[in-house]
C-alpha cells in the first residue's frame, strides 16, 4: 500500500524510521507512526521545525508556555538525550516507551530515580528532595509550613535511606518503590496502548505491516 | 489524606509537570 502521508516526513531533522523504533521499544510500527502525528502537533505548536522545544513541552503540559516548572524541566532534560536543547522524534519515542504499560518496571524505576536525582550525582539527596517538595508547593494550592516540609522530607528519607548515609542510592530506591508501588504510578500512561485510536488517520496511511 | 502524613515522593509524583497524560489531550 502506498503512503498517503507527506514525503516531507523523511527530511524532518531527527526523524527515525518507525520500524527501527518499534524494534527497540514496546510500540508497534503503527503506534510509532501514530506517535509521529502527536510529535508533529507538539513540535509545531510554537516553532514549526519538527523538534520539540522546552516551551512547546511546557505549553502541552500546562497550556501556557511561560509556566516554567522544575518537573517539566526534568522531563525535558531526560527526553533530550543528546543534550542539544530540543527533543527529536527518536528521543521522544524512546523516552515515552518507558511510560508504556508493557515497559519493564525496572526501566520505570530507573527513569523515576533520574527524575529525582536533580544534580545527576547518582544519588537522591536530602536537599534535592526538599527543593522538589518546595517546587510542588509553588505550583499547587497546597500550603505547608517549613517545619512540615522538613518533617515530610525527614520521614521520607528515614524510610528510603536504609543505610543511613544521608542519600538514596539506586538500590535503596528500587527497594523503596517495591514497597510503595504507587510512587511510579505516573510512570505508566494507559493512553500509549490506545495511541492508534487517538490518531487513527495515520494508521490508514501506514507503509509497513505490524 | 493529610499531606504531612504523606511521603515526599508521593506528593511530588502528583505534580502537573510530571503528568504526561496532558500531552495526549486534544
Amino acid at each position: 500500500m502506498g503512503c498517503l502521508c507527506s514525503k516531507n516526513t523523511k527530511w524532518t531533522p531527527g526523524y527515525e524510521e518507525p520500524t527501527i523504533l518499534a524494534a527497540e521499544t514496546p510500540f508497534t510500527v503503527s503506534e510509532v507512526e501514530a506517535l509521529y502525528e502527536l510529535f508533529k502537533k507538539l513540535s509545531s505548536s510554537i516553532i514549526d521545525d519538527g523538534l520539540i522545544h522546552k516551551e512547546e513541552l511546557q505549553l502541552a503540559l500546562f497550556k501556557n508556555k511561560n509556566n516554567r516548572n522544575l518537573f517539566a524541566d526534568r522531563i525535558f532534560d531526560l527526553f533530550d538525550v543528546k543534550r542539544n536543547g530540543v527533543i527529536e522524534f527518536g528521543e521522544f519515542v524512546r523516552s515515552l516507551s518507558v511510560f508504556h504499560p508493557n515497559a519493564p518496571v525496572a526501566d520505570k524505576i530507573a527513569f523515576a530515580f533520574r527524575l529525582y536525582d536533580l544534580r545527576n550525582t547518582g544519588f537522591i539527596e536530602r536537599e534535592e528532595l526538599k527543593e522538589m517538595v518546595l517546587a510542588l508547593l509553588h505550583e499547587s494550592d497546597l500550603i505547608l509550613s517549613d517545619d512540615d516540609v522538613e518533617m515530610i522530607v525527614d520521614k521520607s528519607f528515614k524510610e528510603a535511606d536504609t543505610t543511613g548515609d544521608g542519600r538514596i542510592d539506586p538500590e535503596e530506591w528500587k527497594e523503596f518503590v517495591s514497597k510503595n508501588p504507587s510512587l511510579i504510578k505516573n510512570m505508566t500512561l494507559p493512553y500509549l496502548k490506545d495511541i492508534t485510536l487517538a490518531f487513527p488517520s495515520f494508521v490508514v496511511s501506514s507503509e509497513v505491516e505490524d | 489524606a493529610n499531606p504531612v502524613s504523606m511521603n515526599a515522593f508521593e506528593l511530588i509524583s502528583k505534580s502537573q509537570g510530571l503528568n504526561l497524560s496532558s500531552l495526549f489531550e486534544k
